[in-house]
């Protein structure tokens, strides 16, 4: 079914930008 | 290319509406006006750093404003100053090339367009702050719609900050 496929790509999408958001250093020194 | 040309602000601003009442604060936070006054931006300022947005700073939000405009746009005015002193003083990073929310009218006329803006700041320091992992995880619970949107949201935030 391509609306699942297109739904599942699009979660992945999202879960990398956010673990991606999660991993990045903050501005604080340290 | 400005990634939210091909979004709607009023759609932003819905969405960050949704995602701001993940705070549970304590004042009323379901529509577009319940947010032109500032306290409930104030209130969830203070739960993303409350050590900087401490009490001495939310007391000078007036809470009782009613409909009087001028009070509101008075309260949006620190608010908007208080989320670029924290960008710069804590999270060492300025602000460039983004269009500032219009406060004015935003008081006035509730303009939900100039609102999606000001939210869109307030997100930018949640998954900036110390405790980002906290709200960040809350954006991942949300529906897939409005991750999208806050997605998009961040990454023109992103592309505007400079060190």
């Amino acid at each position: 079914d391509p609306n699942m496929k297109g739904a599942a790509a699009n979660e992945g999408v999202l879960a990398n930008f956010f673990n991606s958001l999660l991993s990045k250093k903050t501005g604080t020194p340290g | 290319m400005n990634p939210l040309e091909s979004v709607d602000r009023v759609e932003l601003c819905e969405s960050l509406l949704t995602w701001i009442q993940t705070f549970g604060v304590e004042a009323p936070c379901k529509t577009v006006e319940d947010l032109t006054s500032g306290v409930v931006m104030a209130q969830v300022l203070q739960k993303i750093d409350p050590s900087y947005f401490d009490d001495n700073w939310i007391n000078r939000i007036k809470t009782e404003v009613g409909d009087n405009w001028r009070l509101k746009i008075s309260n949006l005015k620190k608010i908007l100053k208080g989320i670029l002193d924290y960008n710069h003083e804590v999270l060492g990073q300025q602000i460039n090339d983004f269009t500032l929310p219009d406060v004015n009218l935003i008081g006035e006329h509730s303009d939900a367009s100039e609102l999606g803006r000001m939210l869109q700041l307030i997100l930018g320091c949640a998954v900036n702050c110390e405790q980002k992992q906290e709200y960040i995880k809350t954006i991942m619970m949300m529906e897939e719609s409005v991750q999208h949107v806050v997605m998009t949201a961040i990454q023109e935030l992103m592309s505007k900050e400079t060190p």
